[in-house]
């Protein structure tokens, strides 16, 4: 345990992992070990007109559904939003990293967008579609 | 531009999809909206200045903002007191609770519109039927109102008062036609007589009053909704304060012969979509 512990000290060190309060979401280039980036959210623009739907979606032209990707490298630090079963997991695959994956980037909340659009019968209907934007991430 | 391999904005190469693929794509994100296909109305309503499209636009604006204020409490986890939307367009909205428990808020316009106006005997009423094929099953109505203008109208007192009265056609009668009926669309025959109405709302209002009325019509809703025979429409009285029977049309009411922005229509907000399972692929 003491030798681990020194070897998680250095870890540390070079780890620079981001300060608590700075949470994924918000979008500074953050990286995990080697150079790679934690689990975070990125920015995903679904455009209504890149689809040529405009003649019949009045609003909105497009909505920001981002997406999670990132490392879920141990150690999980409170920022990540992980799950205590993905903290487990990511001490498992430290230790046979070939048996058990480390735990996913995905998506811990999500809100509705809403659309109005012409029916085929030219009446104007405002739908709320659940989940479909991602307001956080985190490791599952 | 001709490679199959373009670059995208962020700088990441984009595969140009085959015809097929794009199809699927557009099914796909359909199938998320819940649209069984890709709608296509009719090139007129594109024209803006439709009374439907402006209301629905000012609710989307209305809905939208209270998404983001949501997100804003959440990530503050400040109370934001719930604001109640009034005076958002010339027409003031539903209350803001009837909006944000809807799922779904659909505006009807396509109606059909009898009068028995001042050239028939009294009473005059108009008489408005929507057609309701569009709407979403699997999802209940939580409200819905009936949307009439009223502009300053033929009157000699602009302060008088005037009694504005909705009913749901519960049932016609067979031999309801008198002299001179007239058959009407839907496949139904219309005409003068009896029916059985049921009273949904009242306002009382000046004669010289100008601007949108809104009725609750939810009971009727829901009956249609149940089975669409027994959509009948709705009928629209005006009387004076001593009981005489208005003809709508003079008061100032507008029908579908009214301009565009001002035509009447219904707004049905459903609530408790049911969960869209996915068809396995």
């Amino acid at each position: 345990a003491a030798r681990a512990s020194r070897r998680r000290q250095h870890r540390r060190n070079n780890n620079d992992l981001p300060h608590p309060n700075k949470l994924p979401g918000i979008f500074d280039d953050v990286h995990a070990a080697a150079g790679r980036q934690i689990c975070r959210r990125h920015e995903l623009y679904v455009s209504f007109q890149d689809l040529g739907w405009l003649d019949w979606v009045i609003a909105p032209q497009g909505y920001s559904a981002y997406y999670c990707e990132g490392e879920c490298a141990f150690p999980l630090d409170s920022c990540m939003n992980a799950t205590n079963h993905a903290i487990l997991q990511s001490l498992v695959h430290l230790m046979k990293p070939e048996a058990v994956p480390k735990a996913c980037c995905a998506p811990t909340k999500l809100s509705a967008t809403s659309v109005l659009y012409y029916d085929s019968n030219n009446n104007v209907i405002l739908k709320k579609h659940r989940n479909m934007v991602v307001k956080s991430c985190g490791c599952h | 531009r001709g490679s199959s391999r373009r670059l995208h904005t962020d700088g990441f190469p984009q595969r140009r999809l085959s015809g097929g693929e794009r199809r699927d794509v557009q099914r796909e994100i359909l199938t998320v909206l819940g649209l069984p296909g890709r709608p296509r109305p009719r090139a007129r309503a594109r024209a803006p200045a439709a009374a439907a499209p402006l209301f629905m636009l000012d609710l989307y604006h209305a809905v939208a903002g209270e998404e983001e204020e949501e997100e804003e409490e959440e990530e503050e986890a400040a109370v934001v007191s719930r604001s109640v939307l009034t005076g958002l367009s010339t027409q003031s909205p539903a209350p803001g609770s009837v909006v944000s428990r809807a799922d779904t808020v659909v505006s009807l316009v396509n109606v059909v519109e009898q009068d028995r106006d001042i050239f028939s005997p009294k009473p005059y009423w108009k008489e408005f039927r929507f057609d309701l094929t569009q709407v979403p099953t699997g999802e209940s109505v939580t409200a819905a109102e009936f949307r009439i203008y009223k502009a300053r109208g033929v009157t000699r007192n602009a302060n008088n008062t005037l009694h504005v009265s909705i009913y749901e056609i519960a049932a016609q009668h067979a031999n309801r036609h008198g002299p001179g009926g007239r058959a009407w669309g839907w496949g139904v025959k219309w005409g003068w007589g009896e029916s059985d109405l049921f009273l949904l709302d009242v306002q009382d209002l000046h004669a010289g009053t100008e601007g949108w009325l809104v009725f609750d019509v939810t009971a009727a809703s829901n009956h249609w909704l149940v089975d669409g025979k027994y959509n009948l429409g709705l009928r629209l009285y005006v009387e004076t304060d001593d009981g005489h029977s208005v003809d709508p049309s003079s008061a100032g009411l507008l029908g579908r012969r009214g301009p565009r922005s001002k035509q009447p229509f219904m707004v049905t907000f459903f609530g408790g979509s049911a969960s869209t399972t996915r068809v396995p692929r």
